[in-house]
């Protein structure tokens, strides 16, 4: 039996919202500590991986491991039904069928209850290594986002370019190109608009626009984004959760 | 002209 009830349902609905748009049918692993769930897009150059602590839940309790696999574009459509204050539990058998969401709005006794039909979906689960990467960055969200938003604009590809001292994010396009130089900071009374920098080897990487702007949807999430860079392995987008991750590996270009 | 490695490319299957 699995009972993981959120206390407020905007959780879960920014958390589906942060992937559903560049994986659809994904099997989520729910364990005595947690839920676990990994998928990757259809070209096979993002991977998502999801883990939900069990400190995330307001209640949690799963006697015997279960995987409920879901179409997260069915899912958002029953996200959608509930209200952000709601509280939102997700409910289903040792061996289900379906999934119960109960959403609840115990200021007015509202009770809504939804059922998904589960499905049996052949997925494989990668093994990702600790990988060791060659520069590490915090930064605010917000400003990644508008980073990658701005600059897709120009071109299918986004080059990073990471120094001692400098950020540096470039697009060249037919039309023309732009660039964003971003320096690590220590903001003191606001920590999160802070740029944390750690770099051991300087990098020049070059990933696809359209895949970074499915990661950015994830910046609902937290405030700040992790960013791990290497020359020889997936970058690693990572948005924190109070217990849990979503992290997004996404596959470079090469040039020939 | 560059080329778009996959995740594949990185990681081997459980």
């Amino acid at each position: 039996m699995l009972e993981a009830k959120f206390q407020e349902a905007s959780l879960f609905k920014r958390i589906i919202d942060g992937f559903k748009d560049c994986v659809q049918l994904v099997n989520f692993q729910c364990k005595e500590d947690g839920i676990i769930a990994q998928a990757v897009d259809d070209s096979r150059v993002l991977l998502v991986s999801l883990e939900i602590g069990v400190e995330a839940f307001q209640d949690y309790r799963c006697d015997h491991p279960v995987t409920l696999g879901m179409d997260l574009s069915s899912l958002s459509k029953i996200l959608r039904c509930g209200n952000n204050t709601d509280t939102l539990t997700l409910i289903a058998d040792d061996t289900p069928d379906a999934i119960i969401l109960l959403f609840e709005d115990t200021k007015k006794d509202r009770i809504s209850e939804y059922s998904l039909k589960l499905m049996d979906i052949d997925a494989d689960f990668l093994k990702i290594e600790d990988l060791q990467y060659d520069t590490t960055l915090m930064m605010p969200s917000a400003e990644f986002s508008k980073t990658v938003r701005d600059l897709s604009q120009l071109s299918d590809s986004l080059n990073i370019l990471v120094t001692k001292e400098t950020i540096k994010f470039v697009a060249t396009g037919d039309v023309g190109s732009g660039s964003v130089i971003l320096k690590p900071f220590i903001n003191m009374e606001n920590p999160d608009e802070s740029i944390k920098l750690d770099m051991d080897q300087p990098v020049d990487l070059t990933f696809g626009s359209k895949y970074l702007q499915d990661i950015v949807k994830g910046s609902a999430l937290s405030n700040k984004i992790g960013i791990r860079l290497s020359s020889e392995a997936p970058a690693l987008f990572q948005f924190d959760l109070s217990s849990g991750f979503l992290q997004f590996f996404l596959a470079p270009k090469f040039d020939d | 002209k560059r080329t778009q490695t996959t995740i594949e490319d990185f990681f081997g299957k459980n």
